[in-house]
């Protein structure tokens, strides 16, 4: 299963 | 962080902050679009959802409580505190023609197949469209607040500075997330219009009417 990304910005 | 980014935050913040202030100060939510407060909401809500699951900074997780619990508060203002000033006559913009098909490209245009990319996607294409609803009750009143102009002037430059921010992230970091872009591009250019009447009037110590 492939991981969400990371969001780094609001 | 950069200083494209900050800009951004701050206004974005300014803006939330300013509307809140509208209101408690007038006791009164005359001119603003109850249905795009709800729609930003739901952008909040989906979008920082991660706030349980990744931690990426003090000062982001802190924006988020903020912004959420802001907007919130504002709906509390809109839907019950002051609810009889609210002008839900002039507020007749469908934003089920928002919500459903920002869900629907969700589906189609994301990343990433999770529950949690869905849902950031969604947000990011809802928040693109989400001002349509107050833009559309300016344009049926032909006027705006002189407050309600600065509010939706220091919203709408937050996504222009992001602009800018990833223009500098695309040259120092190879940074280069083209939904968050290209949504940020459309959202922008939706306050093109109200941009220019705000600097051709509203700086001008007129009050912001249409023709």
């Amino acid at each position: 299963k492939e991981e969400s990304l990371e969001h780094d910005e609001l | 962080m950069n200083i494209f980014r900050l800009s951004g935050d701050l206004s974005h913040l300014l803006a939330i902050l300013l509307l809140l202030v509208k209101i408690w100060k007038t006791r009164s939510c005359a001119g603003i679009s109850g249905k795009s407060q709800i729609l930003f909401a739901i952008v909040y809500t989906t979008r920082y959802l991660d706030l349980f699951t990744s931690f990426v900074s003090v000062y982001n997780s802190f924006m988020k409580v903020v912004f959420l619990t802001a907007s919130y508060g504002t709906l509390y203002l809109m839907f019950f505190k002051f609810k009889p000033t609210y002008d839900h006559n002039h507020d007749s913009f469908r934003i089920l023609y928002l919500i459903i098909p920002s869900l629907v490209l969700s589906f189609i245009i994301v990343h990433v197949y999770t529950v949690m990319e869905i849902l950031w996607t969604y947000s990011i294409y809802l928040e693109a469209v989400a001002i349509m609803p107050q833009l559309f009750m300016v344009s049926r009143t032909g006027e705006a607040e002189t407050i309600t102009s600065h509010y939706l002037f220091a919203l709408g430059s937050y996504r222009a500075l992001y602009i800018l921010n990833w223009i500098y992230r695309y040259y120092t970091e190879d940074f280069l997330d083209m939904i968050v872009i290209i949504a940020g591009i459309v959202q922008t250019i939706l306050y093109c219009d109200f941009f220019y009447l705000y600097i051709t009037k509203v700086l001008k110590g007129k009050r912001l009417s249409l023709p």
